[in-house]
């Protein structure tokens, strides 16, 4: 079972974008995928169609008791496809602060996530654009990592701050974690500046990037409207098609390497 | 001396740009403007010029220390214009941490701004994309809130969000803050979508919502890249107009209403 942590501190950069669609493409090709919302702002939960304000238990519950509330329990499975989603809530604002001086409070969802080993094929963890208590399970919860990147300037200093965190991580908690691949998202095609970084991101981290680019289409903004994957919503959509294209790399090589 | 939060819990919706353009262009018009980073990614700073990481004193200092670090102590002047920054810094993110114990700790900026009222004509502080720590010592520290909103489905239950969060304090702590305004950013003329959100949001908050719209100008990347305001960087892009014509609105109405 392949766990990946979606991640970046920078807001906005496709983190949710990508665990809704790339976790639904998956699941089109066969697989059976879990997609966890770690985001207070519960973004993929809405945009998958469930209303997380009408939930007793998310994955809040979970991490704060998750013998009370397994993960098993609060799965929700998203348009009868095999895409399952641990729905996120606003009460996981208050876990930040509520686990802060719990020993162990970075392998709450680790822990939770052996209760489901096996289960599925990919585990995808939306992460918020923070690197506090929620981004460290994350982390800590998965064997990789995958960092969309909206090819700008302060990409590369986002990165060093996130390694510099992974690192410490790694050496304080003893974990080990991979980065499963690079991600350039929201890519305009006649935009210099994207060009540019593009290639600079392709320097520094080489066959780690994605050949597959997640283009720019306004479609991505009107599914999540509707609750749906673009997947499902309009399949001929040219990010449909990224992300079905994105699936296909991904399978096709095992783990981006 | 007018201070303004800029907030939005949402990532990438053009707070730091907001900040960084409106700021610069009311110190062009003749107003002395005070910005202060409160992101741990410290893009606004980066995106002024300066290297966060070469400085021994930012704003965590003062939050952390202010007699030992106020703020007229950590204040860079940009580009030689009535700009004046205090930075932000990655221990920032140590600072959610460290002043979560101590009583008081929403009022560490507020007690800091003390130090230089009437010093400056706006203060604008930069919130990082969260409702913690923080982004509350922003709200507290101000009197006005400017609420950045890229015209998307989730804007409105983003602003739901904030609002409660802002009724909460306003019990709690007992603190009067005022909206200021909402600015529409990153709009793209062409796009359905934006036009139809930005209908619905005028809708809902009527006069708040200012005149004058931020149109998506790729050339505010470049001018972040360099590390100057776009309206020194490129006064005859659009962007720089539009920041521009946002300074005359504020100044012509007093305060957005
Ligand atoms: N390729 C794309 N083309 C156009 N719009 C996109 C694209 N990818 C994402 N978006 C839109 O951009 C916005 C931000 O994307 P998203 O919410 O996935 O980013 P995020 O990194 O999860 O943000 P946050 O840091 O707030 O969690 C969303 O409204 C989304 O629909
Ligand atoms: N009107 C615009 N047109 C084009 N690009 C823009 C516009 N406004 C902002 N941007 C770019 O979009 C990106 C996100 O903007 P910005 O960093 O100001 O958002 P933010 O809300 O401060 O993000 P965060 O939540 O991460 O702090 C930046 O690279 C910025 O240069
Ligand atoms: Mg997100
Ligand atoms: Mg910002």
């Amino acid at each position: 079972m392949k766990i990946i942590a979606v991640v970046n501190q920078k807001g906005g950069v496709a983190k949710t974008t990508t665990c809704a669609n790339l976790g639904a493409a998956l699941a089109i090709r066969g697989k059976k995928v879990l997609l966890i919302d770690l985001d207070p702002q519960a973004n993929l939960t809405m945009g998958l169609g469930v209303e997380w304000y009408h939930l007793e238990k998310a994955i809040h519950s979970t991490l704060l008791d998750p013998d009370q509330a397994p993960i098993a329990s609060i799965v929700h499975q998203i348009d009868e496809i095999n895409l399952f989603l641990a729905p996120g809530h606003l009460d996981l604002a208050k876990c930040e602060r509520l686990l802060l001086p719990a020993p162990g409070r970075e392998y709450r969802l680790r822990n939770a996530l052996e209760a489901v080993d096996g289960v599925y094929d990919y585990v995808f963890i939306d992460c918020p654009p923070s690197l506090g208590t929620l981004t460290t399970n994350g982390i800590v919860g998965s064997s990789d990592l995958l960092i969309p990147i909206e090819p700008k300037f302060y990409a590369f200093a986002g990165m060093s701050t996130l390694n510099e965190m992974i690192a410490d991580l790694a050496k304080s908690l003893r974990i080990h974690v991979d980065l499963f691949g690079v991600l350039l998202t929201m890519y305009e095609r006649n935009t210099r500046l994207h060009g540019m970084v593009a290639e600079e991101i392709r320097e520094r981290f080489g066959g780690k990037v994605f050949r597959t680019i997640i283009y720019k289409n306004v479609k991505l903004s009107e599914a999540e409207g509707e609750g749906k994957p673009i997947v499902l919503y309009d399949p001929r959509a040219p990010a449909a098609q990224n992300y079905m294209e994105l699936a296909e790399e991904i399978l096709a090589n095992g783990r981006q390497n």
